[in-house]
């Protein structure tokens, strides 16, 4: 996903 | 996933147990400073809240679990467990001073202006400088026992990872968020002056104040 609101890291 | 991001989840997981353990078999806290296991324990209360609304993957929920409970259980350890050996005398690093401007800003700057947006950004910025009440304590006190050190370092390391694994999502996804970069490189720089000290003295640290 590129979308930054998308938080995919800890 | 990419390797980088993946050793420095490791490296990060490290260094909270190597403090859990530290402190449970040496039956003392000495030396490490509450205040900061404070910020890191408000650090991913704030930051996974997001376990409540969205799901990203097994790997990322437990990890996730792991961090908080980690980050709670190692505060219990410092203010309840083994109260008496706490550093409190020298732990006098004043946490309003980082909390109330890093509130400010992730007001200010973020995302998206929602509760759950705020609340992350936040847990970032005060990561990024979370660890400065242990520096503190270190400078304080003039030196950090070997262990202590290896946790910093273990610490240090998950945040280089993390600017590696930024390098990769951008080169390889096209993916960026300038939030968690900037306060990445901040944290790092941190850590910089740390580890020249780690290498340079063989572990044996003391942080000139």
């Amino acid at each position: 996903s590129n979308d930054p609101l998308h938080h995919d890291e800890l | 996933m990419n390797i980088f991001r993946l050793a420095g989840d490791l490296s990060h997981l490290a260094a909270i147990i190597i403090l859990l353990l530290k402190i449970w078999k040496t039956r003392s806290c000495a030396g490490i400073s509450g205040k900061s296991q404070i910020l890191f324990a408000l650090v991913f209360t704030t930051r996974y809240l997001d376990l409540l609304t969205s799901f990203i993957s097994l790997y990322n929920t437990c990890m996730k679990i792991i961090y908080i409970g980690c980050a709670y259980a190692t505060v219990h350890l410092i203010y309840m467990k083994f109260k008496a050996t706490y550093d409190g005398n020298h732990d006098t690093f004043r946490i309003e001073f980082l909390i109330v401007p890093v509130g400010g800003l992730s007001f200010l700057v973020n995302h998206d202006f929602s509760p759950l947006e705020i609340l992350w950004t936040f847990s970032i910025y005060l990561e990024s400088v979370a660890i400065l009440p242990q520096l503190f304590l270190i400078s304080k006190t003039g030196e950090a026992e070997t262990i202590t050190t290896h946790y910093l370092f273990c610490l240090g390391v998950y945040r280089a990872l993390y600017l590696f694994n930024w390098i990769w999502r951008f080169y390889f996804e096209g993916f960026f968020d300038m939030i968690a970069i900037v306060a990445g490189v901040v944290q790092t720089i941190l850590y910089c002056d740390f580890f020249y000290l780690y290498v340079t003295k063989g572990e044996k640290v003391a942080i000139p104040s």
